[in-house]
C-alpha cells in the first residue's frame, strides 16, 4: 500500500537525522539494505535515548529526531 | 568522552569570538560566552583567555547554512549549534546557527546553555545520555548551574578538579529506577498511562510500552516546577491536578489549561497548608483525599468543596501505613501508598494493609 505524504516526511526527517548524527551511509543501497541499515541506526538512536529499541519509526522516536538539538553526532568517530 | 579522550595538552584555554548575532547586544554575547566557561572552569583547574586576534584555541562564530566547514546548518531550528573536539586547527572551535533566535532568558533559544554545551565538547566531553546532563543532545531551558553529576565526573576525569574552588551544587543525576532507597515524590495516572514523578524526571509507563520512559519535567511542561509535590486525575472530568507548593496547575491530556495556577487554598484548604504530600481520587466515591504531613482531607469532586469533619489523622484512618505519605495512587478497590522505598497495598473495604512491595516495583525492578 502506498505511504501517504505524511509517512514519506517521517522517512526523510529520519533519513537525514540517521545520517548526520548515526553515520547512516547515505546513497542508495538497494531497497532491502537500506531498510536494514536504517533499523539498525534507529535502534542505536532509540538506545541512546532510553526509548523502546523497536528499529522502528514510532512516535516517540519521531518526537525525538524533531527536538532541538546539538549538531554534534552520537556516535561518530573523531580523526 | 570522544574516541581517544581527546584534551587540551594545558590548562591554559583560549578562545577569540569571531563574530557577533544581531539577536544580542554585543555585552550580553560576551557575558553569556564567558560565564559559559565559568561553568567549566569552576570544577577543573582549566583557565579561559580571551583573545581579541590572531589564532585561539577555540574560535567561536555565527554563521547560517554552509558556512565554512562543510557541516551546514539547516535554518530556524533543528540544529542549534556544534563544536569540534580539542585538537589543532579547526579543533575545539564553536559554531552557532545564526538562523536561530538567540537570547538571554527562557526564550528559545538561551546562548549561556548552548554554550555551555557546545564548550564541553571543545573541552573534549561527547554526548551524554542522561536527559537532566548539559550534555544531552537536545536542548531544555533551566535556571542556576547547569552541570549535573554526570557532566562534572566527565570533565573532572579529563582535567581533574577545580584545586580553588569548592564545592559546587550540581544537579543530581538522573534518579535510576531500580534503585533499592528510591523514593517518589507523586503519581497519578494519565488517561491510562501511570506518571511518577521524581526530583526534576518522570517516568512514563504505558501499557504499549515495555520499558518505562524517563523525562525531564521541564521537557514536557515547561511551566511546572521542576519539584512536584502531589497529583491526581479526576478520569471523570479528564484532567490531572499536579501540586508544587501553594500552586497547582491542571492538565488535559498532555496539555496545561489556561486559567492556572492557581493557589491551593481554592481547595478550601486552610492557609495554613504550604504543601500537599499526595493526593489520589478514589473512583468509586467521586472524593479526592489530600495528605498533609500527619493529616489529610477529603475534596468532593461534584460540589467542589472541602467535606466536613477533615483532616482526619493518617495514622487512625489507614492503619498499617504509618503517619506521612510521599505519593499515592487508586486502582480497583486499593489504595497505593508510597512512603520512602515502600509501597503499601491497602483495601479501601477491608480497611487494612494487603501487601507490603518495594515501590519501584512498578518501574518493574
Amino acid at each position: 500500500k502506498p505511504i501517504s505524504s505524511e509517512e514519506k516526511d517521517d522517512v526523510l526527517l529520519a533519513e537525514r537525522y540517521l545520517r548526520r548524527y548515526y553515520g547512516m551511509p547515505a546513497g542508495l543501497q538497494g531497497e532491502r539494505k537500506t531498510s536494514d541499515v536504517m533499523s539498525k541506526k534507529i535502534r542505536e538512536m532509540q538506545e541512546f535515548f532510553k526509548l523502546e529499541v523497536t528499529g522502528k519509526l514510532d512516535d516517540d522516536t519521531l518526537e525525538i529526531m524533531e527536538m532541538a538539538r546539538c549538531g554534534v553526532p552520537d556516535v561518530a568517530e573523531y580523526n | 568522552h570522544f574516541p581517544r579522550d581527546l584534551k587540551w595538552k594545558t590548562t591554559d584555554v583560549t578562545f577569540r569570538i569571531l563574530n557577533y548575532t544581531p539577536d544580542l547586544k554585543k555585552a550580553d554575547v560576551d557575558r553569556a560566552v564567558r560565564n559559559a566557561f565559568n561553568v567549566w572552569s569552576r570544577v577543573t583547574p582549566l583557565k579561559f583567555k580571551k583573545l581579541y586576534e590572531g589564532n585561539a584555541d577555540i574560535m567561536i562564530s555565527f554563521g547560517a547554512r554552509e558556512h565554512g566547514d562543510f557541516n551546514p546548518f539547516d535554518g530556524p531550528e533543528g540544529l542549534l549549534a556544534h563544536a569540534y573536539p580539542p585538537g589543532n586547527g579547526i579543533g575545539g572551535d564553536t559554531h552557532f546557527d545564526e538562523d536561530e533566535t538567540w537570547t538571554k532568558d527562557f526564550h528559545a533559544f538561551n546562548l549561556f546553555l548552548v554554550a555551555a554545551h557546545e564548550f564541553g565538547h571543545a573541552l573534549g566531553m561527547a554526548h551524554s545520555s542522561d536527559p537532566g546532563s548539559l550534555m544531552y543532545p537536545v536542548y531544555t531551558y533551566g535556571k542556576g548551574y547547569p552541570l549535573a553529576e554526570d557532566d562534572i565526573k566527565g570533565i573532572q576525569s579529563l582535567y581533574g578538579e577545580n584545586p580553588n574552588h569548592g564545592k559546587v551544587n550540581p544537579k543530581p543525576d538522573a534518579p535510576s529506577k531500580c534503585d533499592p532507597e528510591l523514593s517518589f515524590d507523586a503519581v497519578t495516572e494519565l488517561r491510562g498511562e501511570t506518571i511518577i514523578f521524581k526530583d526534576r524526571f518522570y517516568w512514563r509507563l504505558h501499557a504499549q510500552m515495555p520499558e518505562p520512559e524517563q523525562n525531564l519535567i521541564k521537557n514536557t511542561w515547561p511551566e511546572i516546577p521542576n519539584k512536584v509535590d502531589a497529583a491526581y486525575e479526576n478520569p471523570e472530568k479528564d484532567f490531572v491536578i499536579i501540586f508544587s507548593g501553594i500552586k497547582m496547575w491542571a492538565l488535559n491530556g498532555y496539555n496545561l489549561v489556561d486559567g492556572y495556577p492557581k493557589y491551593i487554598h481554592k481547595l478550601g484548604l486552610p492557609k495554613t497548608v504550604r504543601k500537599i504530600d499526595a493526593a489520589v481520587n478514589i473512583r468509586d466515591t467521586g472524593k479526592t483525599l489530600l495528605f498533609v504531613d500527619e493529616e489529610y482531607w477529603s475534596y468532593d469532586e461534584q460540589t467542589g468543596t472541602m467535606d466536613s469533619g477533615y483532616p482526619r489523622s493518617i495514622e487512625e484512618n489507614f492503619p498499617g501505613i504509618g503517619d506521612e505519605v510521599d505519593a499515592a495512587a487508586y486502582h480497583y478497590g486499593y489504595l497505593y501508598f508510597y512512603h520512602d522505598h515502600l509501597q503499601f497495598e491497602y483495601s479501601f473495604a477491608s480497611r487494612k494493609v494487603m501487601r507490603i512491595m518495594r515501590a519501584n516495583s512498578i518501574l518493574g525492578c
